[in-house]
């Protein structure tokens, strides 16, 4: 179903659970309910929204059941801690590459997906300022690198 | 016309509401 314009913000985390559905649907269903959680703050109110965030509904409700033996899924508690572990391999991964010198696309698609899994911990409560910090910084690198090497720079 | 709209996409609102607290529940 096509994205309404208004919720495009959330594009990035809906892309980030498809990617993962099947390497990891716990990644998937937290991205989706922090999609939802978001998708309702922009606009719930404009029929094309709402009929995307009902079938957006649908989907995480059938995800909930599918994995109803899942603890991740069922305590948000352990939910809370598979993303942030999840999210910083992503951001430890891509900033060895970057502290080795190693700039490729993986790694900025690396400091980017960390930077949005650590966006889906804020559906769990208030953010760590560490957390608050990893995300600014593999936000910001993912763009500088990307800058870089699309204008042919080495990175420092 | 418009107010019935209006109330019919709040009770979407609300229904919407009440089915991600269900689902949040544990």
């Amino acid at each position: 179903m096509a994205l309404p314009a208004q919720l495009r913000a959330i594009q990035h985390h809906l892309r980030t659970a498809q990617e993962h559905e099947d390497r990891d649907p716990v990644v998937a269903y937290y991205c989706r309910l922090y999609a939802m959680q978001s998708g309702m703050k922009l606009d719930s109110k404009t029929p094309e929204c709402r009929k995307f965030l009902i079938k957006l509904m649908d989907q995480l409700e059938s995800m909930k059941k599918e994995m109803s033996d899942h603890d991740s899924i069922t305590q948000e508690v352990v939910g809370n801690a598979h993303i942030e572990n999840y999210a910083l391999k992503m951001f430890i991964y891509a900033d060895n590459e970057d502290r080795g010198g190693r700039f490729h696309k993986n790694m900025i698609k690396s400091f980017y997906t960390s930077s949005l899994l650590l966006d889906v911990l804020s559906v769990f409560g208030e953010m760590s300022e560490e957390n608050i910090q990893h995300r600014k910084y593999a936000r910001w690198k993912a763009t500088y690198i990307h800058n870089c090497l699309k204008s042919g720079e080495t990175p420092l | 016309t418009s107010s019935l709209a209006s109330t019919v996409a709040s009770t979407e609102q609300d229904e919407l509401s009440q089915r991600l607290s269900r689902l949040r529940d544990q």
